[in-house]
């Protein structure tokens, strides 16, 4: 499998909603 | 101009390197939100691990277990859960196999334990499940961390877990192994593929995230057997999808919902927030997907990616095919390796301008950045399922050797089919 790693993740707020099955992402997540 | 504004990041180069300062930046989300954690970068000024002075990991190190880590991944989603019984007093004899592997595991957050509280370090992780941390006694081995060993004898909210409960029978989907029996207590056992482990009880116990966010009898691994990556940390918060993991132990409160941000730099602290407080509205979702029966890592359907504006020649089948999926312990991204040459081929032709170098480890396009004070890099987006477009930020581009050799934080995978 491809694998989204930490260094690309680095300042974008990631997301996990495991009971709505979705991952969500944003810009500026430590700001 | 405009178009080149928009499609490209200007930085300075001296931005690249880790501050010199000792100083820590704490993020205002983790100091405001009740259910938050700030997150430190393992060997940053921030870390308490650290005593205020950054250290140097080595890179080459990093990305050696960073491999070790995506062999384990792939090994785990091509195979069948193990279903072998592990022993306290047979763990040292286990032999290494594939497993969830650690890696560098950069990123900790500070959780206490048990009553009274001990603050312990943990690796934050959401390619595994299980939360486990060392305990005494140590009946083997136990490797060396910053914190004092937490001994369940001196908490009074801690309970083994009975080999009978269905809690133990969920073992075999947590950790690749079956629970055992020793006097009729909850034996676990989580070996990694580069031979680091972690056995002991399965037990309950008091978890503190934050003063209003407490919760009694979350399952975890109380370790008396632990050797391998960890040096310095306490153990490790399991953030997967299975039911042990703890986004599913504590979801009547957060209901599964859990978000972070990873710092840039080693003098940040970023935060790691259950619920949905403070939630963007910004966000975009794309559905997870299921990479694989029986695994719990959060799957991603990867559909296209763009360089400096331009989506790059890649069949859709090169990403549906094998399946993508996210982890906070994984270091570099991988993509199937048609992906990454057109990857590679378009950002190289947008930095013809700047000069190249060697390669190091798994990283083969580097740059020479130092005869530079600001650097125009290409931005890079990925397209996910259901419309979500993550522009990546600056700091997500690069992994910086030294400001003489910048290279591409990306990877391919050695097969199209993994």
């Amino acid at each position: 499998a491809a694998i989204f790693g930490n260094v690309q993740q680095q300042t974008l707020e990631v997301v996990y909603d495991g009971a709505g099955g979705r991952v969500g992402f944003a810009p500026n997540g430590c700001s | 101009a405009q178009e080149r504004e928009t499609d490209s990041h200007t930085i300075q180069v001296s931005s690249l390197l880790p501050s010199s300062s000792s100083s820590c930046v704490l993020s205002p989300r983790a100091s405001t939100t009740k259910s938050s954690l700030h997150v430190t970068h393992r060997h940053g000024t921030c870390s308490r691990l650290n005593n205020g002075k950054a250290t140097s990991p080595d890179h080459v190190e990093i990305l050696r277990l960073d491999q070790a880590r995506v062999n384990s991944i792939h090994s785990k989603l091509s195979k069948k859960l193990a279903t072998d019984h592990v022993s306290e007093s047979k763990s040292t004899d286990l032999p290494a196999k594939d497993g969830s592997t650690l890696g560098s595991g950069n990123y900790i957050v500070t959780v206490g334990l048990g009553t009274p509280k001990n603050d312990l370090s943990l690796i934050f992780d959401t390619g595994s499940d299980l939360t486990w941390t060392q305990c005494q006694p140590c009946v083997r081995t136990c490797y060396d961390q910053k914190e004092p060993i937490f001994n369940p004898s001196k908490s009074t909210s801690y309970y083994n877990v009975s080999c009978s409960s269905a809690a133990c029978g969920s073992l075999s989907s947590a950790t690749g192994n079956a629970g055992s029996c020793s006097a009729s207590n909850c034996i676990y056992g989580i070996q990694y593929g580069d031979q680091s482990f972690s056995v002991g009880f399965l037990a309950k116990e008091k978890f503190t995230l934050t003063n209003s966010d407490v919760f009694d009898g979350v399952y975890f691994g109380c370790g008396e057997n632990n050797q391998g990556l960890f040096t310095g940390v306490a153990g490790l918060l399991g953030l997967g999808r299975d039911k042990l993991s703890f986004p599913s132990q504590t979801a009547t409160a957060y209901n599964k919902i859990f978000s972070y941000c990873l710092p840039s730099s080693a003098s940040y602290t970023g935060h790691l927030t259950f619920g949905s407080a403070g939630i963007s509205r910004s966000v975009k979702f794309t559905p997870i997907s299921t990479i694989t029966d029986g695994t719990s890592f959060y799957g991603l359907n990867i559909v296209a990616i763009t360089v400096g504006g331009q989506k790059l020649p890649i069949p859709s089948t090169v990403f549906s095919t094998p399946g993508a999926l996210i982890d906070s312990g994984t270091v570099i991204t991988r993509l199937p390796p048609k992906a990454y040459a057109a990857l590679r081929s378009s950002f190289k032709a947008k930095m013809s301008k700047y000069p190249t170098t060697s390669g190091v480890s798994i990283l083969d396009t580097c740059f020479d950045l130092s005869g530079f004070k600001t650097v125009t890099i290409p931005k890079v987006a990925f397209s996910f399922s259901g419309g979500a477009v993550v522009e990546l930020g600056s700091k997500g581009i690069f992994y910086v050797f030294k400001i003489s050799q910048v290279c591409l934080a990306f990877a391919g995978n050695s097969d199209d089919s993994n």
